[in-house]
């Protein structure tokens, strides 16, 4: 397959000698618009051809599945100090399956639309369905895949992203002669409900002893949890909060040393 | 700080050459996160737990899981969430563990597993890849976690 060898990786500057296969590229998505999504494929160490196949998507919005997902996360590569080149992650998930890292929707990462006004108008909608396109293109790709146990998985923002392209592709396969074999989801630190969300957010601050009781009960009693947008008095205790009882802290692990 | 190397290795014209990337010469740097989107972002559901309920119908596998040290999308954010899907419990709350040592807790419900990630930030592969990992393999596996 020609479009799959075009997109074979022989080796990423720096890179440790590896036995896995790697590829990765672009599938058009909108080729009205010009939309197209960059993927890296890190096949499994180990007998990739019976290993499932996994997506991974950060979330954001946003936010890159390469710079996060791969990189610092799940990938078999790590990024050294000086960026000079990669080592390798013990505890890759590549041991047990083939990673899909995905860069959605369009302007994320190396992602990216011809049409500019893209970048100001996308939303949850757009990305689900570009990403099944992108799904439904890349198996025709890589037609090895084509039947094999597809698992969606992600993180923050990516709690939105995971289970709404399950949902487009669980409709996608009700009208499909070939469906996609979709076992089973899995989603962490998950963006997930905007009501208890936010009630659960501002508890664990409270519970964690990172805010005072009266900032508590001002966020309670102020913000309308159900709201997309907070009003500016709901705003500005969110922001005396992380600014003036937070302190310097890193809000992604409370008790790590900030990254300054 | 490691997203900073992020920022400089992906930039490089050779790195990007090799992963067959920037090839429009898209005219912007490469970022591993876009303001523009995160500043634009268009339509979000206010909620997807009614997807949830959808994807419990259609016999999906679906695993949660926490990292328990992370204030952005907390550990408690998300046990209020699920528990608006009213799940029976199929195995009570549990200690998992990885090498002798609590990896977090579980519980398994009809339809779902939720796990925490005991030590882990919000990316929970980067503060506790071990643990991580035994999660994973247990969910593709498509089963509990281990009690010791």
């Amino acid at each position: 397959n020609e479009e799959e060898e075009a997109d074979r990786i022989v080796g990423l500057p720096g890179q440790p000698k590896v036995s896995f296969q790697q590829f990765s590229g672009y599938v058009t998505v909108n080729h009205h618009v010009g939309r197209a999504l960059f993927y890296w494929l890190t096949e499994a160490a180990h007998d990739p051809l019976s290993q499932p196949l996994v997506v991974w998507l950060n979330g954001g919005p946003g936010c890159s599945s390469v710079a996060y997902g791969a990189s610092e996360e799940i990938g078999p590569f790590r990024i050294n100090k000086s960026a000079s080149g990669l080592y390798l992650n013990k505890f890759s998930w590549n041991s047990v399956a083939n990673l899909l890292f995905l860069e959605t929707p369009a302007g994320v990462g190396f992602s990216y639309s011809n049409r500019s006004s893209d970048l100001f108008d996308t939303g949850d909608g757009r990305t689900a369905r570009d990403s099944l396109q992108f799904l439904i293109r890349w198996l025709d790709r890589f037609p090895r895949y084509k039947g094999r146990e597809v698992y969606l998985t992600g993180e923050s923002y990516a709690g939105h992203y995971v289970p709404q392209l399950a949902k487009a592709i669980l409709t996608y396969n009700s009208q499909s002669k070939h469906p996609i074999n979709l076992k089973g989801i899995m989603v962490g630190n998950a963006v997930t409900d905007n009501y208890y969300d936010n009630l659960g957010t501002v508890t664990y601050w409270w519970s964690h002893a990172m805010i005072s009781d009266k900032t508590y009960r001002q966020l309670i009693n102020t913000c309308d949890f159900r709201r997309q947008k907070n009003s500016d008095q709901c705003e500005s205790l969110y922001s005396y909060a992380m600014d003036k009882e937070f302190g310097n802290i890193d809000q992604y692990n409370i008790y790590a040393p900030p990254c300054n | 700080c490691t997203e900073k190397y992020a920022e400089v290795y992906y930039n490089r014209p050779d790195v990007q050459k090799a992963l067959h990337a920037n090839i429009t010469r898209i005219p912007y740097k490469w970022t591993a996160c876009s303001e523009v989107l995160n500043r634009n972002w268009n339509d979000t559901d206010i909620s997807v737990l009614p997807i949830y309920r959808d994807m419990i119908a259609a016999g999906l596998r679906i695993w949660v899981f926490s990292g328990d040290v992370d204030s952005v999308v907390p550990v408690t954010a998300t046990r209020y969430s699920l528990a608006q899907l009213k799940l029976a419990t199929k195995i009570p709350w549990y200690p998992w563990y990885t090498k002798k040592q609590v990896g977090g807790w579980t519980e398994v419900y009809e339809g779902l597993t939720f796990a925490t990630v005991r030590g882990a930030g919000h990316e929970v592969p980067l503060f506790k890849p071990r643990e991580a990992l035994q999660l994973f393999k247990s969910f593709i596996q498509g089963k509990p976690l281990p009690k010791s």
